[in-house]
């Protein structure tokens, strides 16, 4: 799920 | 995922629902802050960018949309729907929510994950979120009573974000390098400008009495 940056989050 | 963000995002949804819910069957936004709405859905619209460049998960995506679409449908509903505009509180809704949006605008040129556009956006949006709830606190102390509905629309709202808060605990543990300052201290902010709210809502509640803020 880990994305650049991480953005996974709502 | 975890099951504190997803009972996180279930809450935040709970919180969209009960609004549309009393915006609909009441036909009424009496004790809503359009600021705060406004603010929310441009939280969105920054926070979503990658919506159509970056595909998570179906739920992630479908979560995106409904945000997007139920903070556009109240705006427009406060701004346009006849009898929904009728009561909507503009004289008590006063709060000068252009400076919080230039402050987190100014905030997230400084501090940001990356100098890039959608990062500097997101880093806004997070830092934007955080505060567009004090329209929306400042209407409620000033319009006296709260109605029920509005009241549980807050309490959820609120909530959210602290189930966030274990959320970020829970992922640190997990991995170490999982660090999201912004969005972790942004997140702590957010939910401690609702903390006098959440003690008059824990009063209401004990004694069973209608909600009333201090003016």
């Amino acid at each position: 799920e880990q994305l650049q940056g991480g953005h996974d989050e709502l | 995922m975890n099951i504190f963000r997803f009972l996180g995002d279930m809450t935040h949804l709970i919180s969209i629902l009960i609004l549309l819910l009393k915006i609909y069957a009441t036909k009424s936004c009496s004790g809503i802050s359009l600021k705060t709405q406004e603010l929310y859905a441009l939280v969105f619209l920054t926070r979503y960018l990658d919506l159509f460049t970056d595909f998570i998960s179906v739920y992630n995506t479908v979560m995106k949309l409904v945000f997007i679409a139920s903070s556009l449908a109240i705006v427009w509903c406060m701004r346009n729907h006849p009898l929904v505009r009728r009561s909507y509180d503009k004289q008590l809704d006063t709060f000068r929510h252009y400076f919080l949006l230039l402050a987190s605008f100014l905030l997230a040129l400084l501090l940001h994950e990356k100098f890039a556009f959608q990062e500097v956006l997101w880093a806004f949006s997070i830092y934007l979120e955080a505060v567009a709830i004090l329209p929306q606190l400042v209407l409620l102390q000033r319009s006296g009573n709260v109605d029920n509905l509005t009241g549980q629309y807050v309490f959820f709202l609120g909530a959210y974000r602290a189930l966030y808060i274990f959320n970020w605990i829970y992922r640190y543990f997990i991995d170490p390098h999982f660090t999201r300052w912004i969005a972790c201290v942004s997140g702590l902010v957010q939910t401690a400008l609702y903390a006098d709210f959440f003690y008059y809502y824990f009063i209401s509640w004990k004694n069973n009495a209608k909600l009333q803020l201090p003016a």
